[in-house]
């Protein structure tokens, strides 16, 4: 039997919405010590992702006060509860990217996975 | 039989010299597209890490012209080729890491582990 998502999902995530500027995606990252923020619209949808990788792009560019929305990934690659873990880690593994927000039917987050969690698939010695 | 860390590895990583800044570390972990910078010395060896995370922390402290030597982790949580990937992966968890320095006897560079390359391990359905 392939694992679920479901089973190694973490379904406490910190978001932000797409009106906020890059500096306090910055901040949140920090505080959440996390490198992924599923950026979310008015109607708690989400509509990108903004990384610390896309904020570090942000230091070269000298623009940290533009909204997230100008340096978020758009097009996001998700993964949903009941979807295989096999075809997730393909998806982090094809894109280069290490992580994919968990969301419903209607696109709402419900969770996010990192390349960290699959390592809850393999066997514990310790 | 459990998998070793040089089955699933990436010898290809792009590493900086304690002697760089923080804008230059920027620039090369956009042209590398990854998130995590093995730190060397004069020498060769790794001796601290700098990460994606790390310099979005000089958006907020505005210290892009310091040295990565001010920024980088000292403390490296690294492994080697001949470890088992149960025990990297338990590593990257115990500490919210995404990424470990593949090193030698010596504590020289020999790749990286990220957190991704765990899905090599999952079954191929695709
Ligand atoms: C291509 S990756 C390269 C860096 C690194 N390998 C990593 O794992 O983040 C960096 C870019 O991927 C984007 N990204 C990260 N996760 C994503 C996801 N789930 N869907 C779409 N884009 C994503 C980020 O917004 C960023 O612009
Ligand atoms: C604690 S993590 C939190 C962010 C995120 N969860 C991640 O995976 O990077 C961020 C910090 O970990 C440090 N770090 C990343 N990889 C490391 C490693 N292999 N050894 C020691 N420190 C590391 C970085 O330098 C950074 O200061």
């Amino acid at each position: 039997r392939t694992p679920r998502v479901m089973e190694i999902m973490n379904r406490n995530v910190t978001c932000i919405s797409q009106d906020a500027d890059i500096k306090t995606a910055a901040k949140k990252l920090l505080r959440g010590e996390t490198n992924h923020l599923p950026v979310l619209n008015d109607e708690n949808k989400v509509v990108g992702i903004v990384t610390t990788y896309d904020v570090s792009k942000a230091i070269i560019k000298e623009n940290v006060n533009d909204s997230v929305s100008m340096v978020m990934s758009k097009n996001v690659i998700s993964t949903t509860p009941g979807e295989a873990v096999d075809i997730a880690a393909m998806k982090l593994e094809r894109n280069n990217i290490s992580a994919l927000p968990v969301i419903d039917e209607e696109g709402r987050l419900l969770g996010i996975l990192t390349g960290t969690d699959l390592g809850k698939l393999l066997g514990k010695r310790w």
